[in-house]
């Protein structure tokens, strides 16, 4: 199970549609201080179905649909869509490409679809749960926090192990 | 299942004394059952000594120590049970040089079994990325997606000194 | 006294205005009371918006962003009421070059009425200080203090890309 | 009123002892992870009085006594002295120059002289209080913190202002 791409459009300061292309191994993303690197990061653990604002550093998460600059005006609609390759046969493998996209609207609800299809978010998680793919507390490392992992509670350092295990 | 807790534990335990060592070159480091009569619910706790110091307080090691510190943890549950993708927001922020190429050695070999994204401002980091994404807002407010290529990077003042 | 903390919040409101204007090259900020009906126990709320932007949650900004903003206010204060000195532990961590480069400008410009003791890992901060210590520990787990010239800040490998 | 010079002696990693001279201006302190840095800056604001071990990353006072290496045994004092110019007629100046030094001795109890005579914390607190030298929150940032001035409390950058006032 691999990531392929991943394509964002009003999702923070990504109003224009975006694809992004990850291979194998190392992608590194790079640029100055508030160009969007982190936004781009959010948009992968949101798709897959991150719940908390708060971990997206928003107050609701209406806050992750694009604001508006100087320039342009928001939008009523944030979308990213992840897609991902695996082998033939897997579950829910349509040609051995899997699709999980989702919606935020103002007023804050967000739809979700597997390979085009709406979906309730249980199905997404089952999904994830299934293929490893979840969020595990230590797949993602947000920034700043890479200290938290020896500052946290002894609980939360068994919780790692617990989702090792 | 606690047979199950205990396994992974003593696995994630010996990779993160390997990684430890190997990015800081010696030393030791372990995690401990804070209370080793309940290990179905007991917490854990981290103990780490740099080579050539004594064990202490975890607090009072160094920004870059405990950075190093939490990698070689991270990467000890990846080498137990791999994540496919692992996204890593500026980790190498505190470290210096010689710790930042230390940490890239290691991030190489990970990346075998692990597809990773990286954000960094450090270009020792971005030397050893596979593929290379510069995010950019050249209209004020909008962020657009480019390819780079290692070469582009300025070679500009060099940032971070070993004095 | 109410009078007291109404005049000084007023002369760091105005100076953290202009250092954020300056360190950003436009856009604006400000503090408010939350409530101002209660000025004697209100807490104060901040409110900043990069050029080109639009204002939003304090915590949407990124992770440079915030540190630059933190640092217009830190020296606001200072404005207000110098501190015969102030030490600033790695603060230039998460800036970019562009950020980093103009953030000592404003330091230079401070330091004429404060001392300023900065611990850095960054070359282009470390280029205008006008001492420079190193420290190092030759001997494991013993700190030494050595005296350093800039050039003697090797050369390596430019650190930090502006992409 | 300026710093002169800091002594330290068998502060955290600062075994022997070591002056560190300062001139107006800006002073850089540079070096490797780990080698010492971040304990220069504590020593200060500790001999400065800082009464919390949290704030010096430490779980009791005792923590800041050095505590020895693969090589060296612990030691059971560690001291600290920072030298101070002041105008002539400054209270408490000794011609032109104040000396404040702290010790702490394992057990933690710290011991403070004022110009070489053993005084109460008391009184080093007045005399920080008279001459703005006492640690303002917003005259030392410590490590990774400077972010805490914009997600802190409301009441907490009231505090700031209270200070400046
Ligand atoms: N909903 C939104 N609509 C428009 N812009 C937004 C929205 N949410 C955040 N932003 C903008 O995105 C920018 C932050 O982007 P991001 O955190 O990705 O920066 P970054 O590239 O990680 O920078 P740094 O190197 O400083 O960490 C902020 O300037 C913020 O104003
Ligand atoms: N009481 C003590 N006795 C001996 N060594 C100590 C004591 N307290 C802390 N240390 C050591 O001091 C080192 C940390 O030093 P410090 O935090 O000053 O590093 P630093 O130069 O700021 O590094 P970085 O660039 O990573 O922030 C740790 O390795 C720690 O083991
Ligand atoms: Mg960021
Ligand atoms: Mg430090």
């Amino acid at each position: 199970l691999k990531l392929e791409r991943l394509e964002i459009s009003g999702f923070k300061s990504f109003v224009d549609p975006v694809t992004v292309h990850f291979a194998g191994g190392i992608t590194a993303i790079v640029g100055p201080n508030g160009c969007g690197k982190s936004n781009l990061s959010e948009a992968i653990t949101w798709v897959l179905g991150e719940q908390s604002a708060k971990s997206l550093r928003g107050g609701t998460m209406e806050d992750v649909i694009f604001n508006g600059s100087e320039q342009r005006k928001p939008l009523g609609m944030g979308e990213a869509s992840m897609i991902l390759r695996t082998d033939p046969g897997f579950p829910h493998s349509d040609d051995g490409r899997i699709t999980i996209t989702r919606r935020v609207f103002r007023g804050g609800e967000s739809q979700y679809r597997l390979n085009g299809k709406l979906v309730r978010l249980k199905e997404i998680k089952d999904l994830l749960m299934d293929t490893g793919l979840g969020i595990r507390a230590y797949s993602v490392i947000e920034q700043g926090k890479i200290g938290l992992i020896l500052s946290g509670k002894p609980q939360e350092r068994r919780k790692l192990i617990e989702e090792a295990a | 299942s606690a047979e199950r807790f205990a396994t992974t534990f003593v696995e994630v335990n010996k990779a993160f004394g390997e990684t430890f060592a190997r990015l800081f070159r010696g030393g030791e480091a372990e995690m401990r059952l804070l209370d080793d009569e309940d290990p179905l619910e007991s917490g854990i706790e981290i103990l780490a000594r740099p080579p050539g110091k004594r064990l202490q307080n975890l607090m009072l090691m160094s920004g870059g120590e405990k950075a190093l510190t939490a990698i070689a943890l991270l990467f000890a549950l990846f080498k137990s049970k791999p994540s496919p993708f692992c996204i890593l927001d500026e980790v190498d922020a505190p470290l210096d040089d010689v710790n930042t190429t230390r940490f890239v050695d290691v991030l190489r070999d990970m990346s075998d079994s692990t597809q990773f994204i990286v954000i960094t401002h450090n270009k020792l980091t971005m030397a050893v990325a596979g593929t290379l994404y510069g995010v950019t807002m050249e209209e004020k407010g909008v962020s657009k997606l480019v390819s780079v290529e290692m070469e582009e990077i300025q070679p500009e003042e060099p940032r971070r000194a070993t004095a």
